[in-house]
């Protein structure tokens, strides 16, 4: 059955989107079938594709207006076996709106659902949706988490990262415990390591401690390459293949299959 | 009279934090009585002074239950003139209770109007007050910006950077226009800037065209020691008062302080 993950941490500038658009880049590299929904306003995993923002309908049709998520799809080029359900810049008023609207945290869920049962009908079964988040708790985080199966959470090697750790786990305790039992966080990655400071060592190594199971243990080095794709329209996966952080995202990916939903 | 900075972007990981804690710690090692506010339930600038935030009340009463500014007010040690008045693990529930709040975006306006007034009558009046806002554009930025007076954008030198700025700027002239016809965005930093990569070149030469007035045209370079000052509870200031990005902030803060609110 297919495997959704959410890529979520109120920490902003984390890697969430880096980590998202890459690891669905190299799935699906492998012939596995995937789908990034980009929940962020901010449409960052949509640029990173190449998607144009402006006329499109995407995400808070599917969320606020119920539009199926089969009509928002966009194909990304260079990767048959890629698509995107892009944000456009109306996503930017559906946290307002979802407050007073009934089963507001169900919405993405109820969306996701009925798309993988109607491309398991046509026998096109996803394998991977991946769904990147804003870096905030709100309803739109919350619509991904209830949506998702597993939850994986990318920790930048900064001081600043540990932080709220605290807080994103105690609001997955809440989603498991009243809207989504079945979601678990399965898997941590970190980003932007540079292994000459201290400090990402150190961040590194309180999390093997803590996390030992859930770590990918696969650091993403902080890298010029990965944040130049994107003003091309790529990922590193094809801007850079051969560079340290698309090596890095391949082993990640690879890992995340190889793992299945184990532990 | 005081200078009232919102500090916002809802990018994340752009340096907001980092911008608001050092430039109003340089203000106050020039004698300039200075109080940064920290509407981040992330906590990181009160972390950044070494503030506990387990015991203490902090921004969220002060928000969503009226108590006077000058009971959360903490003096931040090692600066004399430099005042903080802290998030606390419970302002994450603050901008969920404020949706129904009569005046909701009015908050924390009358709070520092009250305070500022306060410190004037006993002949302590503050020069700055900065305020460090969350990744989003919510009703905690909309607070902020509705307190404030001028508003200072820290733009990473990256790609998605420029991307997110339109929407930021269309909430200001929303602002403007509905709840605060004095705010101006007088104030544009570049952060996190490394000359050896044409990305960051791009992205400063864009800024210096689009925004040459605005512009603090001393960009901030991207340096280990800013990033490991927070693990020690301090800022670059007194961590590494020599290094390139303490003389950086040091220097953006001198050409604030310069400028005044001309624009
Ligand atoms: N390994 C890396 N090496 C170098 N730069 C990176 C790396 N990963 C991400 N970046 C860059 O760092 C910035 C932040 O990354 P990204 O936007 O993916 O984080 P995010 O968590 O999605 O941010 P937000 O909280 O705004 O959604 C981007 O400019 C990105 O290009
Ligand atoms: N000039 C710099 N050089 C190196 N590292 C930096 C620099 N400025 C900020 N950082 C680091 O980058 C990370 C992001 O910065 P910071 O937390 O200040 O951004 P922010 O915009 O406040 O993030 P958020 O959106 O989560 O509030 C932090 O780990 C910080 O220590
Ligand atoms: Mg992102
Ligand atoms: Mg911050």
């Amino acid at each position: 059955s297919t495997r959704i993950f959410t890529v979520a941490n109120q920490k902003g500038g984390v890697g969430k989107t880096t980590s998202a658009v890459n690891i669905a880049a190299a799935l699906a590299m492998g012939g596995l079938r995937t789908l990034l929904i980009d929940l962020d306003p901010q449409g960052n995993a949509s640029t990173a594709f190449g998607i144009p923002r402006d006329d499109l309908q995407g995400m808070y049709e599917v969320i606020n207006h119920d539009l199926p998520l089969r009509d928002v799809l966009v194909q990304v080029s260079g990767y048959p076996d890629l698509y995107c359900a892009p944000a456009t810049q109306s996503l930017a008023n559906s946290e307002v709106e979802l407050v007073s609207l009934v089963a507001r945290e169900m919405r993405l869920k109820k969306a996701v659902t009925n798309f993988l049962n109607e491309s398991a009908e046509k026998n096109q079964p996803f394998d991977y949706v991946i769904i990147d988040c804003p870096p905030s708790l709100g309803l739109l985080t919350l619509n991904a988490l209830v949506a998702a199966k597993e939850l994986l959470i990318p920790i930048q090697c900064e001081y600043y990262s540990l932080e709220g750790l605290a807080l994103l786990l105690h609001t997955l305790s809440l989603v498991q415990e009243h809207l989504n039992p079945e979601i678990k966080l399965t898997t941590i990655v970190l980003t932007m390591f540079d292994g000459r400071t201290r400090l990402a060592n150190d961040v590194a190594a309180s999390v093997r401690q803590h996390y030992p199971a859930e770590l990918i243990d696969i650091p993403i080095p902080r890298a010029v390459r990965i944040s130049e794709a994107p003003s091309y329209g790529q990922t590193v996966m094809t801007y850079d293949p051969i560079s340290n952080g698309a090596t890095a995202y391949m082993a990640v990916a690879r890992e995340i299959a190889n793992r299945g939903v184990g532990i």
